[in-house]
């Protein structure tokens, strides 16, 4: 059975899409065998990653209101054993199509149920808010990666983003676990990264996950190449952080 | 009759709170009488202007819902012009609450219209969605300002958001206009910051404002202090460019 890890946060711009291809980039490049799931109506983990706008039907909106199969709607990226399932605009409709649906925050956890089998981890890239979409991960997810970008906004939001974690646990996924924190674009330069850098290390203590990812130019050049920073700049500090972060989170799994 | 502006972009992490702030007291300070409506749940906008939690109710949710009037929720700031109406988390109820309230798009206009006439100009700072909070900033505005990272993931969703412009426009709210797109957070030590300004001027023509928001780190500062980075540090590049911001708006308001 394929481990589902569900990268979210509503707070807008912390690095949730560029922590998911690369991630997922990282654990292909070990030799896992992995599904990025792209729930975002922006698509970005999918421009990320070389597709067009017009290669990627049938998307994940036609997976979660069930008019396609995963075997349908996944399909293979740039990056040998990393398959996707694309995103589009029309999933920004998906929150209206399935109000009256009794089974709407199931709907991905279906889907997913029915084929997942042929990888061994699933990612699910979420959009900025706490909405229909970013509950069907958490309600399909194993467990939650959390990026925080280490700016004061970003820490605000962090105690609300738990606190529905706590809750989609308690009424809809019992087996949901928090995998961990991990701070990006952290800049040595300014004391700010290390101030917010204490602050989390002293909320969450175990929780905030030991790899660093560094602000680093090279990661936002890389999507106008739609290559993950991984394949664009190898040695750059963030893809080498991005490696471990995969190191770290694979010998976490191990032992839980 | 107020002027009221929605600051909005689907993109996270994009400056839009940043720029709503600043540019509300950029506008107090030359002497206007300024509304903030913070109408984002995570209320990063209250917590920039100093307001605790727990001293925000009746807040945002309160006026959708029409359990408050505009002159209970509004509340002065540490910024003398400059009210607000602040956000909590409660807003993320709104949503799913109104779906079936015909009138769910206009809630926000129809608070404005009993009692704006208060102040000269009112700014909407908007979520990262393109959802019934964002609509119904669109459906109360005069006009709407696009802060636009200079990041490529940034540029690929501006032609959505101005689809969406033009979708309110057109069924909602026959008097909203775009008044312009701003570039923040431009880095000048990086070509990215460069190649997205060329981008984004062969794009958009005089729809990209001259102002340039630079990227500084007293702005991100100034949030941990709750005051807007124009009272934190005014002779800072960002400060001058948000006063410039405020000068180049009113200038095309004059002429318009
Ligand atoms: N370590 C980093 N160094 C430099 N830039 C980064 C880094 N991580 C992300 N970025 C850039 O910051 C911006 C925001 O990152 P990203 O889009 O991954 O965040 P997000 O949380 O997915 O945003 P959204 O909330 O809109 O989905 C992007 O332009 C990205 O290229
Ligand atoms: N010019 C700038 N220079 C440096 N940092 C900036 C600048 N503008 C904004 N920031 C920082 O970048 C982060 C994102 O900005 P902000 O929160 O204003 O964006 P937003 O679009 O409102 O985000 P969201 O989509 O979550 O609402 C914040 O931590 C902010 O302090
Ligand atoms: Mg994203
Ligand atoms: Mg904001």
């Amino acid at each position: 059975r394929a481990r589902i890890l569900a990268i979210a946060n509503q707070k807008g711009g912390v690095g949730k899409t560029t922590t998911a291809i690369n991630l997922a980039t990282a654990l292909a490049a070990v030799g896992r065998r992995v599904l990025l799931v792209d729930l975002d109506p922006q698509g970005n983990a999918s421009t990320g990653l070389g597709l067009a706008p017009s290669a990627r039907a049938p998307d994940s909106y036609d997976l979660v209101i069930g008019r396609a199969s995963l075997a349908a709607a996944r399909r293979r990226t740039l990056v040998p054993g990393l398959d996707i399932v694309a995103a589009t605009n029309d999933l920004a409709g998906a929150e209206v199509e399935l109000v009256d649906d009794p089974r709407r925050g199931f709907r991905l956890h279906d889907a997913l149920a029915a084929g997942a089998g042929e990888w061994q981890h699933v990612l699910i890239d979420c959009p900025p808010s706490l909405g229909l979409l970013t509950v069907n991960a958490l309600t399909a997810a194993d467990g939650v990666l959390v990026p925080l970008q280490c700016e004061f906004f970003a820490l605000e939001g962090l105690s609300q983003l738990l606190r529905t974690i706590e809750r989609v646990r308690a009424s809809l996924n019992p087996r949901l676990t928090l995998n961990g924190v991990v701070l990006t674009m952290y800049d040595r330069r300014n004391n700010l990264s290390e101030q917010v850098a204490r602050d989390a290390r002293h909320h969450l203590g175990g929780r905030l996950l030991s790899t660093v990812i560094p602000r680093n130019v090279r990661v936002s050049e890389a999507p106008s190449h739609g290559k993950p920073v991984l394949l664009y700049d190898l040695r750059c500090p963030a893809s080498v952080a991005y490696a471990q972060l995969a190191a770290e989170l694979l010998r976490r799994e191990r032992v839980s």
